[in-house]
């Protein structure tokens, strides 16, 4: 799990 | 993205401009909080330090950029521009922003999803910036409350922009309900938590609100 995966909302 | 996701984050932004109306129209800045604004500034700036690494969308860049400009271009107005700062009431605005935030950056460090001190990456420092900047969110209305508390006739913009800002985290907690039924794997306890709080934050002024706006009378806080 990448930073990305956990942080696709605002 | 979800409907409650979509009406979350288009509530927020109505809060925003709701702000940027009021000051930009009638140059007046009075009962906000300077330090609320500041910490959202904050909040911002610690949460979308990605902007420029990690690309999801045209929206949700779009989005970081508003919420980045409207949050910085506020805090200046309320500082520099030589009518709005006027209106600015700092004897009323005393809530000192350390003492929210060095616990939250404290709880960052100790409490966040990577949770190994060891490997201090960039990937590290940024899951602490954005846990950070998730704790700081979740109790930057305090200022703005105490305040409203103190300003005993709320005018109806300074209301409808707290109003907002409280709805748009109760949209997103439908939200996290809502992908974890439907996502595998869709887990952030952190987030989830200080979403919470958050919300629980404006539930008095809520009630007043409602109160207000069902009696059809002037919105006022207790003290």
């Amino acid at each position: 799990r990448d930073y990305i995966d956990d942080h696709d909302e605002l | 993205m979800n409907i409650f996701r979509l009406a979350g984050d288009m509530t927020h932004l109505l809060s925003v401009l709701v702000l940027l109306l009021k000051i930009h129209t009638i140059k007046s800045c009075a009962g906000i909080s300077l330090k609320t604004q500041e910490l959202y500034a904050v909040v911002f700036a610690t949460r979308y330090l990605d902007i420029f690494t990690s690309y999801i969308s045209p929206y949700n860049t779009m989005m970081k950029l508003i919420f980045l400009g409207s949050s910085f271009s506020i805090v200046w107005y309320m500082r520099y521009h030589k009518i709005v700062r006027r209106s600015y009431d700092k004897d009323q605005d005393t809530f000192r922003p350390y003492i929210l935030m060095l616990p939250c950056l404290i709880l960052a460090l100790l409490i966040n999803e990577k949770f190994t001190f060891k490997e201090i990456s960039t990937s590290f420092f940024l899951f602490v910036m954005w846990t950070f900047s998730l704790y700081l969110e979740a109790v930057a209305i305090l200022p703005q409350l105490v305040m409203l508390q103190r300003t005993r006739n709320i005018d109806n913009l300074t209301g409808q922009y707290v109003f907002l800002l409280g709805a748009y985290r109760a949209l997103y907690i439908l939200n996290w309900i809502y992908r974890y039924f439907t996502e595998e794997h869709f887990v952030h306890w952190i987030t989830w938590i200080s979403g919470l709080v958050q919300t629980l934050l404006y539930a008095d002024f809520f009630y007043y609100y409602f109160q207000s706006w069902k009696n059809n009378v002037k919105l006022q806080l207790p003290a």
